[in-house]
């Protein structure tokens, strides 16, 4: 009875009043979701993604099993490999590069910073690209994408994948880059460039500058897993 | 489980969520809105002791024992969470990445005594 009149009986603690109770309720859960996103601090966002672009991303991404208050659908009969084993999705916006950019090319840019300590694993990763149509009105309807990384130190641009895509009507296509963003990683880079060639008649149809419309600006999706280097290592050594 | 109210005094569940907006974290989390961060409170007779829900485990069985043999005078049993959901996080990181991570255990969904 005792304990019950102090507010707190299960850790014995006096009832704090309601405005510091709350106050300090709110710090606990500032600090949980930091901790549990791994961040030290909340991030300082200095520039924003337009939300035309925003819009497009999440709507690509949203799963159909998360609900409007964040909380997810579970089924309890499959393993939620996606929580336990700390995947996550990330999705970056294309910075463009307008130095490197000439002509029919596009050079995108994406900044990946990893946390200390870990690595990661790339569960699979596409890049988005918005193609816009052909002009021509009586067009073959297809064209060639190239995705390649930059020349560098005297070495030739690298092709990454190269694939027919539809143009007679515009519209969204997914490139897998996977392996390509895994060895980025691995290499302990911090922004990874790609080189986007897609033209029609001399027309870049892969510019989303041209077309004015940032909900079309390109982004990279990737599902992705932290690892211990501990392991890491203990698995090479073996 | 019991959901906490004005005369609810044994364990339970105290709901209580975090608007991000009133706390200025909109602009870098993008969904959900808020947080539930509900708690676990109340007291836990010895009645309540091990019920509901984690009478499989071990310590449940532990306990069983003690209390079956009398044993339970120095033993004290804790209103804690038994079930918790996991929440789906959308937020810009320091990099401006967007980020969508399926966080483990994050909401209480019920409680019960230890």
């Amino acid at each position: 009875t005792s304990a019950a009149a102090t507010g707190c009986p299960t850790c014995g603690m006096p009832a704090m009043e309601k405005g510091t109770e709350e106050r300090y309720l709110v710090e606990i859960a500032k600090q949980q979701i930091l901790s549990k996103l791994h961040l030290r601090e909340r991030p300082n966002i200095t520039q924003t993604v337009p939300r035309a672009a925003l819009m497009t991303a999440l709507r690509k991404l949203h799963a159909g099993r998360v609900r409007q208050d964040g909380t997810l659908e579970l089924d309890n009969n499959v393993p939620n490999s996606r929580t336990s084993n700390q995947a996550y999705e990330i999705v970056s916006f294309a910075d463009v590069d307008e130095r490197v950019s000439a002509g029919t090319d596009t050079s995108l840019s994406f900044q990946f910073l990893q946390e200390k300590g870990h690595s990661v694993q790339v569960l699979q990763s596409s890049l988005w690209l918005y193609v816009r149509p052909a002009d021509a009105p009586h067009h073959r309807g297809r064209v060639n994408a190239e995705i390649s990384l930059p020349a560098s130190s005297g070495a030739n641009r690298t092709l990454l994948l190269q694939r027919s895509v539809d143009v007679s009507r515009g519209g969204w296509h997914t490139f897998p880059v996977t392996g390509a963003l895994q060895a980025f990683l691995d290499g302990g880079q911090r922004r990874l460039r790609l080189e986007v060639h897609c033209e029609d008649g001399g027309r870049n149809l892969c510019s989303h500058e041209a077309s004015g419309d940032s909900s079309h600006q390109p982004f990279l999706v990737a599902q992705v897993q932290l690892r211990e280097d501990a392991n890491k290592h203990a698995l090479s050594k073996r | 489980s019991l959901r906490c109210g004005d005369d609810v005094s044994v364990c339970c569940k105290k709901d209580f969520y975090i608007k991000f907006r009133d706390i200025q974290w909109q602009d870098w989390i993008i969904a959900p809105e808020g947080y539930h961060m509900n708690y676990c409170m109340g007291q836990c007779p010895q009645h309540l002791s091990g019920s509901p829900g984690i009478a499989s485990s071990f310590h449940a069985t532990v306990f069983s024992q003690l209390k079956a043999n009398g044993i339970h005078t120095a033993v004290s049993s804790c209103c804690v969470p038994i079930q918790r959901r996991p929440l789906s996080m959308v937020y810009f990181n320091s990099q401006h990445t967007i980020v969508k991570t399926d966080v483990p255990d994050m909401i209480v969904e019920s409680c019960g005594c230890t």
